[in-house]
């Protein structure tokens, strides 16, 4: 039903190949699992990938439209995207509106809140896995890290999302966190797209903490309480918030709805961080310029 | 939940599951059969004694013996995770796992011995409850080959769909909208007795057919029902509008806002269907020991008649 | 979901184990908050 005509990537624990499906000609993706050299059976990736994107269909999410086995191999048939916002960011001869920042973040807070109203935390928001169809839909994609949002009982992990995009309670190693942290992630691509460069780039993980409050300020007991709790709170350097103008003379096309949703986002406190329907009924979504139509990005 | 694969995949009319039941034991049984002429055609030199025992022994197990094995180790599955302190989702999905790889698999081709440990390994995976195999089967006294043998194939058997809604959580949402419908009117101690009562009593559940009957949530108003049927019916009153003799009450003018909500919702039908469940669940069938080793042994004289 | 069939009275709700854990620092500063535990439940419950 499938085939597999060209490998066009690998990592750790998939080779992915560009296909076609048979009874129609759909363009296809095929993520090819590699199940030997795991000893504990079929990798945790590949289970979360399966497992959450079987239960969610939405324009704004990548469409899993089959999995079979071959020769022990899992592979997961995966709609095919062609390009990712990372590309679009990079590459400076593509250049892009306020209108089309706009849409991108509409559609990626789109998928969030569909996740969300599932149940399911991404955990891995960054700019390359979302990825863009050929009519300029934007999908969240790269389940490998998901998961349920944790009963009350449940202690996770916040070794999670890739470090420019983590937020902050993960930087302290926090265990009970909720959708916010998929929030935050959400914040710091806008301000990447808006600057075209990382807004938030540590070099390890300690150094985060400190580009991050550097740019923000370093929160305090009392705009997020119990914050002092955490291990690491008591090493890091204090610094003030940005006033707004500084935002404004960073963040210099933003509009100022703009402005007030980026820091909604980004605020330190995941209890006062926006909700995704918080930011989808933003008045930064009702102002001119209008998202741009997908079909219309670049 | 309409678009969970809980419901699009496993999903089905009582007629329907017993013909995939029926279906999958017939072809378990045409394999078997097939076994046993061959087997009798290699060894000629049987004599007929000895031909009349392997006939008697190796017998294809029926469509209700497959059950019943099932469902004895399905129960087993809880006692061990229970054993192993692994969380009750763990031990739910495990189940549910397991039962679903005997839709689409006889126990006369894979015993259930043989993936009791793989689904609750896996379950564990699924649900985020991760302990490396070698851990897992130290504490199960297995080996870690009995564990993974058959992982893929449990996958493929579950249709690649891992995602369970149990009804643990409806529970909880029951327990806290009948605090607020009945606010005032029921003592909280009590309450949390009978939350106890009813977390018990949907591991029972889980080991009926009625997961594949009704939703969640209707497994969870059912158990409440069987708990306290008072309780149940002033909440359904007051919650969905059922009027003491059962019918709903739509249309009447004072309904309180609770119930304006809840109006999409018949009633009646509603507690028809929480009915049914109930007595799904209160036609559990629990295998006796013997008879799971009685039908144990049928299947390993059918894999091996040369053992009689 | 406009319609839906549940109220969220948090302040209605006896939940001895969620109310415990909304006192607990790890919990708070972590962004910890009942009303989405709540909310998933009673999700859960009316789906």
């Amino acid at each position: 039903e499938y085939s597999k005509e060209k490998k066009v990537g690998e990592g750790t624990y998939a080779v992915v190949y560009v296909g076609t499906k048979q009874s129609d000609e759909r363009r296809i993706a095929i993520k090819e699992i590699k199940t030997s050299g795991f000893k504990d059976g079929l990798d945790m990736s590949a289970i979360r990938e399966v497992k959450y994107l079987q239960e969610m269909q939405h324009v704004n999410v990548i469409e899993l439209i089959d999995v079979f086995m071959a020769q022990n191999n899992l592979n997961l048939v995966l709609e095919f995207l062609p390009a990712d916002l990372e590309m679009i960011i990079k590459d400076t001869s593509i250049l892009f509106t306020q209108a089309d920042i706009k849409s991108w973040l509409l559609m990626t807070l789109r998928g969030v809140h569909h996740c969300h109203r599932n149940f399911i935390l991404h955990r891995d928001l960054k700019p390359n896995n979302l990825l863009l169809a050929l009519d300029g839909q934007l999908k969240l994609a790269d389940f490998g890290l998901a998961r349920n949002m944790g009963s009350p009982q449940e202690s996770l992990t916040s070794n999670v999302v890739t470090r420019w995009y983590r937020a902050p309670e993960l930087l302290f190693g926090a265990r009970h966190y909720t959708g916010a942290v998929d929030i935050w992630s959400v914040g710091i691509i806008f301000a990447e797209l808006m600057l075209r460069i990382p807004y938030l780039p540590g070099k390890d993980d300690i150094d985060q903490i400190d580009v991050t409050f550097r740019a923000l300020g370093t929160p305090t007991d009392r705009d997020w309480p119990e914050i002092s709790t955490f291990g690491a709170y008591n090493k890091i350097q204090v610094y003030p918030p940005p006033s707004r103008e500084e935002l404004r003379r960073r963040f210099i096309a933003a509009t100022e709805n703009a402005l007030d949703l980026m820091s909604g986002m980004l605020t330190m406190n995941p209890h006062k961080r926006l909700s995704p329907i918080q930011c989808l009924t933003s008045e930064y979504f009702v102002e001119l310029p209008e998202p741009t139509a997908p079909s219309e990005l670049p | 939940y309409r678009h969970s694969t809980q419901y699009r995949n496993w999903s089905f009319t009582p007629e329907r599951l017993d013909q995939i039941r029926t279906e999958v034991n017939a072809s378990a049984s045409a394999r078997v059969e097939e076994t046993l002429k061959h087997f009798f055609e290699s060894h000629p030199d049987l004599s007929r004694e000895e031909e009349e025992a392997v006939a008697s022994k190796a017998v294809p197990v029926t469509t209700h013996e497959e059950l019943l094995l099932v469902n004895y180790f399905a129960r087993m599955i809880i006692s061990f995770a229970g054993k192993m302190n692994l969380p009750t989702e763990v031990a739910a999905t495990a189940v549910a796992f397991f039962r679903r790889f005997f839709l689409s698999n006889s126990v006369m081709d894979l015993p259930p011995k043989e993936v009791f440990h793989t689904t609750l390994f896996f379950a564990c995976k699924t649900e985020n409850y991760f302990i490396g195999v070698d851990s897992f089967a130290k504490k199960a006294k297995t080996t870690t080959e009995a564990v993974l043998k058959h992982e893929f194939k449990l996958l493929e058997s579950l249709n690649f769909t891992l995602m369970n809604h149990h009804p643990y959580k409806a529970l909880h949402g029951f327990f806290l909208d009948i605090q607020n419908v009945l606010s005032g009117r029921v003592d909280m101690q009590y309450m949390g007795q009978v939350y106890t009562n009813c977390k018990k009593s949907i591991s029972d559940a889980l080991l009926t057919d009625a997961v594949y009957f009704f939703t969640p949530p209707q497994i969870t108003l059912a158990i409440l029902l069987m708990e306290d049927e008072a309780l149940m019916m002033r909440y359904m009153q007051l919650k969905f509008g059922l009027q003491q003799d059962g019918d709903a009450s739509a249309g009447q003018p004072s309904q309180s806002s609770e119930q304006q909500l809840a109006n999409g919702i018949n009633a009646s039908k509603l507690l028809e269907v929480v009915k049914n469940c109930k007595s799904v669940i209160s036609s559990k069938i629990i295998p006796a020991k013997d008879d799971a080793v009685k039908i144990t042994a049928k299947i390993h004289y059918c894999q091996n008649p040369m053992a009689v | 979901d406009l319609h839906k069939r549940y109220v969220l009275a948090e302040s209605q709700y006896d939940d001895p184990f969620i109310k415990s854990l909304q006192t607990k620092k790890e919990y708070i500063a972590s962004g910890f908050r009942a009303d989405l535990v709540y909310d998933r439940m009673l999700t859960e419950a009316f789906m």
